[in-house]
């Protein structure tokens, strides 16, 4: 989960590409 | 549908799935078609073609790093967005990302393509392959261009484009995944999404297998990409651990 980290919060996260 | 791998699905189904793919693609395109249209006389003057070729070999990929992993996050967006891949166990998330997300991004290149000129949007205006000379790695960017100039040939719409990256994006046949049979129900939904579409829009048999061959390369394309970075990296391992986006470092990073 460590060496995923950014793609595991990007996975959970409820972010829409104006957010990005 | 024939045999027993092939998932039984009806025509709502597949019209379903493909009208989610599509609005999941629209959603998260990164530019509208018409606004890449209107801008595709805005190409590098000379001088500032020559601006990008007088930067540091590091500050230029650097850059090309930043606007890859910002293509990327879309593509993230995009696969969250298709029925059925929040489903899937997390480690297969992240697998098929880390496979699949650059081969979307080179599908998605040729949106942003034009043939004319042989050019494409980068940072503000559209560019030539001498962009990006400073990089040291002609072949591949050659190859990109060839391969969005292909795609460009085949004049796919834009449900069509959805469809074949979320093709790509569920492909069951990448390294590590958990619940490879899961994938593949999906995969196969989506080609049959994808051969419905081509059916109703008229388009001849041959053009999915034209897409079918694509596929080896995209492969090709993104262990180019691997092995490019890798050389970069072997003599600049600080510039990469300082300098490169986190996302695109745990995506190619080893």
């Amino acid at each position: 989960k460590e060496k995923h980290k950014i793609l595991h919060q990007l996975l959970q996260n409820s972010t829409s590409p104006v957010d990005l | 549908s024939s045999g027993d791998m092939s998932p039984t699905v009806s025509m709502d189904e597949l019209e379903h799935l493909a009208q989610n793919i599509s609005k999941s693609h629209m959603e998260t395109c990164q530019y509208l078609q018409e606004e890449l249209q209107q801008s595709t006389w805005q190409t590098f003057l000379q001088d500032e073609v020559e601006c990008y070729q007088s930067k540091p070999k590091e500050v230029m990929w650097q850059l090309c790093a930043v606007k890859i992993t910002e293509a990327i996050q879309y593509v993230v967006e995009f696969a969250k967005r298709i029925d059925g891949f929040m489903e899937l166990c997390q480690n297969d998330q992240i697998v098929l990302l880390k496979a699949g997300s650059l081969e979307v991004v080179f599908i998605r290149m040729c949106r942003a393509f034009d043939t004319q000129n042989n050019t494409v949007y980068f940072d503000g205006k559209y560019a030539g392959p001498e962009v990006f000379k400073v990089l040291g790695c002609d072949d591949l960017i050659t190859s990109a261009y060839d391969f969005a100039k292909s795609m460009c040939s085949l004049h796919l719409s834009e449900d069509e484009l959805a469809l074949f990256s979320a093709f790509i994006l569920l492909s069951s046949d990448r390294s590590w995944l958990q619940e490879k049979s899961k994938v593949e129900k999906l995969q196969q939904k989506t080609q049959l999404a994808l051969q419905h579409m081509l059916q109703k829009h008229q388009r001849g048999e041959e053009i999915l297998t034209k897409l079918i061959c694509k596929v080896s390369t995209l492969r090709g394309l993104c262990s180019r990409h691997t092995e490019t970075l890798s050389a970069f990296r072997a003599v600049y391992p600080d510039i990469v651990r300082a300098h490169f986006p986190p996302l695109y470092k745990e995506l190619f990073g080893s």
